[in-house]
């Protein structure tokens, strides 16, 4: 079977909130963040790319790795507010 | 005896 390797996402800040739940961070049972829900009418939800179970490697090219949940969240936060750029590029990968 | 270290559950954080 086509074992996908990591996929890039650009997600545009297309709505008030990314809408988005992610549960996971270094020394935790899910080492890296997940996307536990999304919520419809968000960003992540209008971008159509993402999926519930889908893992987080990286933000805007920031690797999540060995982060703890709560810097993990603060960074995705940060860059979702950031007028920086209009658009999040998420590093994702399939892990079923 | 080996202790088994079971890591805990992770928060969940709406963005």
């Amino acid at each position: 079977s086509g074992q996908s390797g990591p996929t890039l996402v650009r997600v545009s800040k297309s709505a008030n909130t990314l809408g988005i739940a992610v549960e996971g961070g270094a020394n935790t049972r899910q080492p890296l963040p997940r996307i536990a829900s999304i919520q419809k009418g968000g960003s992540a939800h209008l971008c159509g790319q993402l999926r519930v179970g889908q893992v987080i490697l990286e933000v805007n090219g920031m690797s999540l790795k060995g982060m703890e949940h709560r810097d993990a969240a603060r960074v995705i936060a940060e860059a979702f507010k950031t007028k920086e750029k209009d658009y999040i590029d998420f590093l994702i990968a399939d892990f079923n | 005896r080996e202790k088994r270290l079971t890591l805990p559950p992770s928060e969940i954080t709406l963005l």
